[in-house]
């Protein structure tokens, strides 16, 4: 599985549709403190099938929907997807033998959200396990959030043996 | 079970000492389970050994020490089961010039070993020069955030952007 | 008893409205007390509004904005009760340029103001570049640190001494 | 109350004896990581009379104390002393009227540790009210650890109070 492109809209400060493509090798992300670098790491994680908004700095999941600005009015609905190359043999019946997988999460204000492969609308679970399958997801060890090295340091040792627990 | 931990724990520190040993360029470290016999119910203790120093545990390393090795114990647990993608947010705040020299080397070898694409955010001018390629976040709309493909010097302009 | 927690509340609250202001180069903020009615039992929560945003807790801010405004709160209870010393161990590693010269302008206006001295310990060029001057920790001999005074050229060079 | 110098010997990585001076305005400590910039800033603050040898990062307070390296054994005492001018008026009988007055303290492995003003033996007590009645000392909120930022804004907003008390 290669990661290729994401693509969101009105996710937390991207309000206008905003594209990032994933090319091989080392990728860097720079701007000012609160321009929204890590708004783009945690689309990315959420449309891998995040399920606690606390995990994404908010209170409820409505929280990373567009809230306003002093310019502009909040969104009701907010939709990021990932495409993806080369993916894993065991597929789901209609997207077998695609060279390419869109993966899609859409959320409106108050009515919860959903995902889409190609499309076709699926389970939270399948997108979960697509990833999952692939060493990735949500909470992959190699989605290391910003203050996450320093929750490492300081937890206890009984919490840090949970690192091993994603490698077994 | 407690077997998969076991094997867990043997290939994870066996990547943490030669990770430490490239980042610090030189000294050790190890991975101990501790508090209990059962691998399921023990704590996860590090011992390092900065290049010309005594062993400590990691609370008594300096903090960029430590910083440094939580990101060998991360890379570790990563090398385990290689992830397509690694996100790595401002992971260089506490390193000084060397370390993040070091870290760059790492990154650039494991994503060539790896064929995983890295995405690194970051403050540091170092990082930024050892990237294949930037993306600027801005901000010309307060509160609305713009994505675009900068060059290093835009890129270090932006840094500097209110 | 509540009356002196009341009144450095309110003395602590105006210093940190002002010096949010300053080291975000507009917006407010403004602490609050909650969780109870009785000051020795309540929680201090924090409300902060970024220049061009919409007022939000602390913990909805991103890395560096929160890490600023956590700085606001600290000088806001140092000039309470102004110190002879005050000493910095690398708050300015999550800022961006623009922050850390604002932060920057913000010490050198307390320097003159307070007559206190500040000891600043930093890794970043922007920081060092702004002191009256610079003293480097070296380990020549490793596991044994040395004080040598030096120059903002030198200071950047042992930044990136292994 | 002014600070003007800080002398160290034997106190963690700062073996041989060292001096900094702490001149007017905003003086810079730079250095790469794990050279002992930190542990400077331990030293001034157990000189002031720290008592938690955990806050100092350590074990017990004999951690303070150089504990070898590669090529070095480890030593058997540690002395910091810290040197201010214009003290406060209501000094002890023995220093009313001096100028200056220097605070020293000592500590011998297995021994505990001892503090002197301008040589004459004194208690801790008497270090920590010089310097708390200056707003200063080792819990002054004007000290600020490495991470102490990071902590105040993980805190829960009943700890984060703790920060007005120091202010009342
Ligand atoms: N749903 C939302 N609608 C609008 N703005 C939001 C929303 N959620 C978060 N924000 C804003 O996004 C900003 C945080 O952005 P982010 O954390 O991505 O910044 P950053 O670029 O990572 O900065 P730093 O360098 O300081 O870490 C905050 O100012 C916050 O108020
Ligand atoms: N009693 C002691 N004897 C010898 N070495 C010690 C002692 N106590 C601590 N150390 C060593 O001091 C080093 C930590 O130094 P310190 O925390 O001051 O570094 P620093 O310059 O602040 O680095 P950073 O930039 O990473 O924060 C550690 O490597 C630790 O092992
Ligand atoms: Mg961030
Ligand atoms: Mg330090």
């Amino acid at each position: 599985m290669k990661f290729e492109r994401l693509r969101l809209a009105g996710f937390k400060t991207f309000v206008e549709p905003t594209e990032l493509v994933i090319a091989p090798g080392l990728t860097g992300v720079v701007g000012p403190n609160g321009c929204g670098k890590s708004n783009l790491v945690e689309a990315l994680r959420w449309v891998m099938g995040e399920t606690s908004s606390k995990s994404l700095r908010g209170g409820g999941m409505d929280d990373v929907i567009f809230g306003g600005s002093t310019t502009r009015p909040e969104r009701n609905h907010a939709e990021v997807s990932i495409r993806i190359s080369e993916p894993p043999d065991d597929m789901p019946a209609h997207l077998a033998g695609s060279d390419h997988i869109e993966i899609a999460r859409k959320i409106v204000r108050e009515q919860g959200s959903t995902y889409r492969m190609n499309g076709r609308e699926v389970r939270a679970r399948d997108v979960q396990i697509l990833f999952a399958d692939a060493a990735s997801g949500a909470r992959s060890p190699s989605m290391v959030r910003q203050g996450q090295i320093g929750e490492i340091i300081a937890a206890k040792p009984q919490h840090r043996r949970r690192i091993l627990e994603d490698a077994a | 079970g407690r077997g998969r931990l076991r094997a867990a724990f043997a290939t994870v520190n066996s990547h943490f000492g030669t990770l430490f040993q490239r980042l610090f360029g030189g000294g050790s470290a190890e991975l101990q389970l501790v508090e209990a016999d059962d691998p399921l119910e023990a704590g996860l203790e590090i011992l390092a050994k900065p290049p010309g120093k005594k062993p400590q545990l990691l609370s008594l390393l300096s903090g960029g020490e430590q910083a440094l090795t939580a990101t060998a114990l991360i890379f570790a647990v990563f090398l385990t089961n290689p992830a397509p993608i690694c996100v790595l947010d401002e992971v260089d705040a506490p390193l000084d010039d060397s370390n993040v020299e070091r870290l760059c080397d790492l990154l650039a070898d494991m994503a060539q070993e790896t064929q995983t694409r890295f995405l690194m955010i970051t403050h540091n001018p170092i990082s930024m020069a050892r990237m294949d390629r930037l993306f600027g976040v801005t901000m010309v709309e307060r509160g609305v955030s713009q994505l675009v493909s900068v060059d290093l010097a835009t890129a270090e302009q932006l840094a500097e952007a209110v």
